[in-house]
This record gives C-alpha cells, structure tokens and sequence, in this order.
C-alpha cells in the first residue's frame, strides 16, 4: 500500500506523478519519491490504506496517537487541503515543500498566517493568540499567570497589530515577521534538503527498517 | 529573560506541535 507501490501500477488516492510534483515544489524528482516513501511509513502505522489519518501524524509527532495538540491540528487541517480528514500523498509533498530551504518566503509567512488565524475569518484575533500562548503552556512546563499571558498577548497584539484595529491582518502579519524573522523559522526545515540520503531508494529502505 | 518580554508567536512558534522534524525520526 501507498503512494506508489515497487510495481507502480497501483496507486492509491492522491496519487501524482513524482515529475509533476517536482515541478510544482521546490523538491527534485528523487526527493519527491524519497518523500512518497517517508508517506508510506506514515500512512500504514496504523491504518495501511495509504492515507495519512491524524492518528498517525500524531503518532509520528508525539510518539503517541492520542496525545491532540491545538498546533499539530492546525497543521494537519492545511496539509488536508481537500478537507476530507486525511492527508493523502499529493497534499503531503506540496504541503511539505513549503518547509523546504529554498521555498519562497513569501509562501512561509502565508502558511504560517493560516496556522494562527484558528477560525479562519482572514485575521488573526487577539483571543486566537491567547488561546494559542494557553495551548502552548498546557504542554510545557512554563507556568505563568493569568496578569502575564495578558501582558505578553497584549505587547505582541499592539506590536502587529499596526492599525490598531484589534486585529492582524495579513499584511500586518508580513510586516511582523519582517521585523522578526525567527517567528517563520520553524517554517524551514533543514532537513529536506537531506531527504533522498535519509530514504535512499523504495527497496532499500524498507529492508533497513526490517 | 523576562515573561513580559516574550513575543507571544516566538513562544507559540516553540511548540512541539509545529516540529515537524519529528516526521523525519526513524
């Protein structure tokens, strides 16, 4: 099961040519199969149906499929471009692609716009920031007051939101990120760059995890 | 460094959620 089985005569759903995704991303062709590979392992930890459900995105974040996360929810919902619960193997790589070093930044700070605008309304609210500071500290050790996350969401609500309208929108949002760089640079994965040395070829990949 | 002085997307952006690293761990 999979993106593309070692025949590559069946494929399941959200199969695309390898070619035409490396067109469309910043991936070569064989960083575009090492990924397909990097799919399969994902989408059969649990279910081999070759889709990636979020129990197995959980599962390969956290080491854990049930441990829900506001972040890798948000993340999992805009890798789902079709909305249909799953994350199929076309989604996977263009979604990735937009991690990779040589992505457009441009496409870092928009992807990353829809990550924090939760209720998709087109701006990010001063209670979506605050939800996501509370979130962020569920999961961490950090612990701090009600008064402090107020001041935090505040001094970064009145730094982006330059209109002062009470909401950022993305324009504002480019701006911020402008002046501070480091907000994107979990959009950037360093990694990719790597991908065909860490999934070599179908073959032999599969016999290293044996 | 002080809490006050934190930006809410860099303390936000620390998520392990937004690791997406953790795909790629054997």
């Amino acid at each position: 099961m999979g993106c593309m089985c070692s025949s590559g005569i069946k494929h399941t759903p959200g199969y695309e040519d390898p070619a035409l995704l490396a067109k469309e991303t910043p991936f070569t062709v064989s960083e575009v199969e090492s990924l397909y590979e990097l799919f399969n392992k994902l989408s059969s930890s649990i279910i081999d149906d070759g889709l990636i459900h979020k129990e197995e995105f959980q599962l390969a974040l956290f080491r854990n499929r049930n441990k829900s996360n506001l972040f890798a929810d948000r993340i999992f919902d805009l890798f789902d471009v079709k909305r249909n619960g799953v994350i199929e193997c076309g989604e996977f790589v263009r979604s990735l692609g937009v991690f990779h070093p040589n992505a457009p930044v441009e496409d870092k700070i928009e992807f990353a716009f829809r990550l924090y605008d939760l209720r998709q309304t087109g701006f990010i609210e001063r209670e979506e920031l605050k939800e996501m500071v509370i979130a962020l500290l569920h999961e961490s050790d950090l612990v701090l007051s009600e008064d402090v996350i107020e001041v935090i969401v505040d001094k970064t609500f009145s730094d982006a939101d330059i209109k002062g309208d009470g909401k950022i929108d993305k324009e504002e949002w480019k701006q911020f990120v402008e002046k501070n760089p480091s907000l994107i640079k979990n959009m950037t994965l360093p990694y990719l760059k790597d991908i065909t040395l860490a999934f070599p070829s179908f073959v032999l990949t599969s016999e290293l995890e044996d | 460094s002080q809490p006050v002085t934190m930006n809410a997307f860099e303390l936000i952006s620390k998520s392990q959620g937004l690791n997406l690293s953790s795909l790629f761990e054997k």
